[in-house]
């Protein structure tokens, strides 16, 4: 995350961690029910075999030293449909729910976020020296229209309709990589809902060059058949 | 019909005018204090206060245009339409707008005055045709609309030209265009706001409410150079719309050439340094910095040279500096004085709640109880108000952040909803936020008990109590071990808690159960050889609201 700010330790209890076997941290995830964890396609390239993965709950520093943490393996992979960033971890049995670990809503299906609507993204990933490296991170942001992201001067028509932008149109912070596969919550009526997963962008924290994410309210069926037939 | 009286009126809730005269009744319905307002005789009634609890009815000669408005709970102001127009129907004679200038820009006299000019046409002359201050009006149905004596002694009077209502037509980019079309530039028919089909939008009206996204009209509300509107043709996602200029200039500011006042958007001096000292770039320049800040998309911002100036709602004036490394920055434009200080840290660690009466809470909330966005302080649109940092420079009224600078009971703020004046925020008070951990957990919103899988792939698997009525899905045991089915007899023998013995119990597949009420929680027998049963890990509903950490995050804005 560039700019932003080191979040409070476990004030988002969704958020996981995406490891090697030799527990390097190199994607985000969130945790969407206890036995399964929403993220990015993309992350899953390095490896197509489910035990290539470790996933860590309950954890505040990429060191993952903390007692809350849990650890899990991951059984099944199952990608999102042809061209989009989206996939599905199983655990090898279901994460503890507890006040440092729990899940994240999903959006009602096919749910557009409302222009500037206030969101966070969090994560590990690269700060770009701003600070706050090895630890959780957030920023909120406004969400930025698909019709406004696909301007000549910002994204130039690269959106498509399955993804949504979100970063602030001057720069200066966004999520970046290694926050990839993350949550974007927006926040309504008390509760944090999960709309986006980190995806793509170019580069970090650029003016005029928001963050896209994959927009999850167009996969909620999907999710939902795909958790129920595994 | 009755509901048609008020059609003629735009409704706000929260305010209140106090003006003389005015004329107090007792009613039993808003449509009958609507009635008594078009009937008043002892004045022009404009607009009228309805007080739902108490059945009070105000009528009033004063409206927004004219008073000002003062913030008041429970009240509801009612101003009639025709008196909050600024065009003219026909020639004007009931135009009761706020236009003060004549067509060549001198400014009117007052209609009481005697100077430059001594009129023969005066408030006195005639009582109804609102000759107030130095409004343009057309007391003589003078052909030619409006007009007014002028201050310049060499013109007695002159013509105001102002826009006819009917003339359908754009000033600047069209941002504050309210008419009514609906087809775009290569004649497709513009999509409902409020419609998903055919294209999937973001601009949700009831999230955008200060941008008055109406039936399919074209608008624009996110700074295009003109009006737009998605179309009803699939293979057009949106399009521009054909919107004609008003003849008329667009509405007049009052430049600010030395100082900055609000957010100064009103700043028209030649400042062009930055806070660090760098060359602004010029607006109509793309290098260094590529931008969209242009005057042809925002003709009415004064971004002429390279002058500091806030087209677009910034805190200050700022620039694009000519130093590649640093895209822009905000200028050192002296404050006409009514700013607050530096930005402090916004946030207290602390939790966000208030204390006492919110008149210290300096948090971030800038959200309404009803999850309505503040107002900036320092603007006067939707809502014309007089909380303003200069008027109160102890109250730390930043940005469109819930303050009380006014002794209220608690942290409020000017909302963006046109039709909501103001509300209290979205916070509750520290001392009576209980322990957080209960405070997550509203009954309400517990995550109900798994019921059988089939129904509920999506419900989050937990139980309730010991769990002798789950019927989830999990079939491992706490130390990761698959159940054994309970029909099954290996690797374990066992007799007593079978679908055949306990046919209610749900003893289906390998499922962990609580057949026995077992205090701890469901169990099953284990596949392992050296482990007859064991009890399974499911987590209590009760802890399993999706979407409520139990710790609160910061939420810190990225700006």
């Amino acid at each position: 995350i560039v700019g932003g700010c080191i979040s409070k330790p476990h004030s988002w209890p969704w958020q996981i961690s995406l490891r090697t076997r030799s527990r390097i941290h190199f994607c985000g995830g969130t945790l969407i029910d206890a036995q399964w964890v929403l993220t990015a396609a993309h992350c899953l390239e390095r490896s197509d075999s489910p035990s290539a993965y470790k996933v860590l709950l309950g954890i505040h520093t990429e060191k993952a030293n903390e007692p809350s943490k849990q650890e899990r393996d991951v059984v099944k992979i199952i990608k999102g449909p042809a061209s989009t960033d989206i996939a599905l971890l199983k655990l090898d049995r279901p994460a503890l729910i507890n006040d440092k670990v729990s899940p994240a809503c999903l959006p009602e299906k096919d749910y557009i976020v409302p222009s500037n609507t206030e969101c966070y993204v969090t994560g590990w990933g690269e700060t770009q020296g701003s600070g706050g490296e090895g630890y959780l991170k957030e920023t909120g942001f406004p969400v930025i229209e698909n019709k406004v992201c696909n301007r000549p001067s910002f994204l130039n028509g690269r959106v498509k309709d399955h993804e949504m932008c979100a970063g602030n149109i001057e720069g200066g912070t966004d999520s970046c990589q290694g926050d990839s596969g993350g949550p974007l919550v927006c926040y309504a009526q008390n509760t944090f809902v999960l709309q986006g997963v980190t995806s793509w962008g170019l580069g970090c924290a650029n003016a005029m060059k928001p963050g896209v994410y994959t927009r999850v309210s167009k996969f909620v069926d999907w999710i939902e058949r795909s958790m129920k037939q595994n | 019909q009755r509901t048609d009286v008020l059609e003629a009126y735009v409704k706000t809730d929260g305010a209140w005018i106090i003006k003389l005269p005015k004329s107090q009744y007792t009613v039993k319905t808003v449509e009958e204090c609507a009635v008594k307002c078009d009937k008043e005789v002892s004045f022009t009634c404009r607009s009228f206060l309805y007080i739902e609890k108490d059945q009070d009815c105000v009528t009033l000669p004063a409206n927004s245009k004219t008073d000002q408005i003062l913030r008041r709970m429970s009240a509801t102001l009612y101003e009639k339409k025709v008196y909050l127009l600024e065009c003219v129907n026909g020639i004007g004679k009931d135009y009761r707008g706020t236009k003060s200038r004549s067509k060549s820009g001198k400014m009117c006299q007052r209609w009481e005055g005697t100077f430059p000019h001594l009129p023969n046409i005066t408030p006195k002359t005639h009582p109804k045709a609102d000759l107030e201050s130095n409004f343009c009006r057309n007391p003589d149905e003078d052909k030619g609309g409006p007009w007014c004596y002028t201050t310049d002694p060499e013109k007695r009077w002159e013509h105001c030209n102002i826009q006819d209502c009917t003339e359908e037509c754009m000033q600047c980019s069209g941002e504050n265009y309210r008419g009514k079309i609906s087809t775009s530039m290569s004649g497709f028919t513009c999509q409902r706001w409020d419609s998903q089909q055919p294209h999937n939008h973001g601009y949700i009206p009831s999230a955008l409410p200060d941008k008055y996204l109406e039936e399919n009209y074209c608008r624009n509300p996110d700074g295009e150079p003109k009006p737009w509107c998605f179309t009803n043709n699939p293979t057009k996602r949106w399009e521009f719309c054909t919107i004609p200029r008003c003849t008329t200039e667009p509405p007049t500011i009052v430049p600010e050439l030395t100082c900055a006042s609000g957010e100064g958007s009103s700043y028209r001096g030649t400042i062009s340094v930055t806070v660090s000292g760098k060359t602004c770039q010029a607006w109509a320049s793309q290098s260094p910095q590529k931008h969209s800040r242009t005057s042809e998309n925002y003709p009415c911002k004064g971004l002429d040279g390279n002058y500091c100036r806030n087209p677009d709602n910034e805190r200050s004036p700022w620039c694009y500096t000519t130093d590649p490394e640093t895209r822009w920055e905000y200028c050192s434009v002296p404050s006409c004085g009514d700013t607050p200080g530096p930005e402090e840290p916004v946030i207290p660690e602390g939790e966000e709640c208030y204390e006492g009466d919110g008149s210290s809470y300096r948090g971030a909330m800038s959200e309404t109880i009803s999850g309505k966005k503040c107002q900036f302080w320092t603007s006067m649109e939707p809502h014309r108000h007089s909380k303003t940092p200069l008027n109160f420079p102890k109250a730390d009224l930043r940005r469109n952040l819930c303050r009380n600078p006014d002794g209220d009971r608690a942290p409020w703020c000017y909302t963006t909803d046109p039709s909501v004046r103001w509300e209290y925020c979205n916070l509750e008070r520290c001392d009576n936020i209980p322990n957080t951990q209960e405070s997550q957990t509203n009954p309400s919103q517990t995550a109900t008990q798994a019921t059988p899988v089939e129904s509920a792939p999506s419900k989050i698997d937990c139980k309730v109590g010991n769990g002798a009525d789950y019927r989830g899905a999990t079939s491992t045991t706490l130390m990761g071990i698959t159940c054994q089915a309970w029909s099954s007899m290996t690797p374990h023998q066992h007799a007593s808690f079978t679908p055949e013995t306990h046919p209610d119990k749900g003893l289906e597949s390998n499922q962990c159960r609580n057949p026995d009420n077992d205090v701890n929680g469901p169990w099953c027998y284990t596949t392992d050889r050296s482990k007859k049963w064991d009890y399974c890990q499911i987590p209590d509903c009760e802890s399993l609201k999706c979407g409520q950490p139990a710790t609160k995050p910061k939420r810190c804005f990225g700006r």
